[in-house]
C-alpha cells in the first residue's frame, strides 16, 4: 500500500 | 476522504469532547478509567509521530493535534486536577497485560521493520484493546453514568464507521490495509455487547446497569 494512505487516516 | 471517514472522525472527536466536558462540568472523573485514557494517549503519541514526517492536509494535521492535546488534557484532569475523584479502586485492569503482548505483536506483524512503522503498528493494535480497562471497570461496578455511556457509544461508532470507510475505499480506490482492518474489526467487536445495552437501555431513558 502507498504510504500516503496510511497517514491520511486518523 | 469520504462521508463515512468524516463522520467517523467527528464521532471520535465528539467522544473525546463528551468525556472532557463531563469531567470538567461535574468536577469529577468518577466512573472513568484512567488506564484507558493513558492507553489512548499512548496510541495518539505513537501514531502521530508522522506529523513530523508526512504532511497530508491541514485537516489531517489539525485533527491529529486536537486528538493529542485533548487526550493528554483528559489524562491531566484525571491524574492531577481532579485526582481526588478518580475511582482507582475500581480501575484495576493490569495494562501491562495489553501493552506487552501488543508491543511484541507489533514487532512480529508489521508492514515494514522500521521504528516509525513499528510504532504505527503498535498504536493500531493498542487502540483496538485500549477500551478494555474501561469496560472492565463498568463490569466491576455493574453500572455506568449515562454520560459515560454516550462517550462509549460515540467512541464505538467511530471505529464501526471506519470499517464502512474501508469497505468503501476498497471498492472505490482498491485501497486496503489489512493490519488496520483486522485491528479495527477486533476493536468494534469489543463494543458489541455495550452497543446492545446502550440501545436497549440508555436510549430508552434508563441508566446503564448490568444484569446482576
Amino acid at each position: 500500500p502507498k504510504i500516503h494512505d496510511k497517514h491520511d487516516e486518523l | 476522504m469520504n462521508v463515512f471517514r468524516l463522520v467517523g472522525d467527528l464521532s471520535h472527536l465528539l467522544a473525546i469532547i463528551i468525556l472532557l466536558l463531563k469531567i470538567w462540568k461535574t468536577r469529577s472523573c468518577a466512573g472513568v478509567s484512567g488506564k484507558s485514557q493513558i492507553l489512548f494517549s499512548l496510541v495518539f503519541i505513537t501514531r502521530y509521530l508522522d506529523l513530523f514526517t508526512n504532511f497530508i492536509s491541514v485537516y489531517n494535521s489539525v485533527m491529529k493535534i486536537i486528538y493529542l492535546v485533548t487526550s493528554l488534557g483528559t489524562v491531566y484532569l484525571m491524574y492531577f486536577k481532579f485526582k481526588a475523584t478518580y475511582d482507582s479502586n475500581h480501575d484495576t485492569f493490569r495494562i501491562e497485560f495489553l501493552v506487552v503482548p501488543v508491543g511484541g505483536l507489533s514487532f512480529l506483524v508489521n508492514h515494514d521493520f522500521t521504528p516509525l512503522e513499528i510504532l504505527w503498528t503498535f498504536s493500531i493494535y493498542l487502540e483496538s484493546v485500549a477500551i478494555l480497562p474501561q469496560l472492565f471497570m463498568i463490569s466491576k461496578t455493574g453500572e455506568a453514568e449515562t454520560i459515560t455511556s454516550h462517550y462509549l457509544f460515540a467512541l464505538g461508532s467511530y471505529r464501526a464507521l471506519y470499517i464502512v470507510n474501508w469497505v468503501y475505499r476498497y471498492y472505490t480506490e482498491g485501497f486496503f490495509d489489512l493490519i488496520a482492518i483486522v485491528a479495527g474489526c477486533v476493536q468494534t467487536i469489543l463494543y458489541c455487547d455495550f452497543f446492545y445495552l446502550y440501545i436497549t437501555k440508555v436510549l430508552k431513558g434508563k441508566q446503564l446497569k448490568l444484569p446482576a
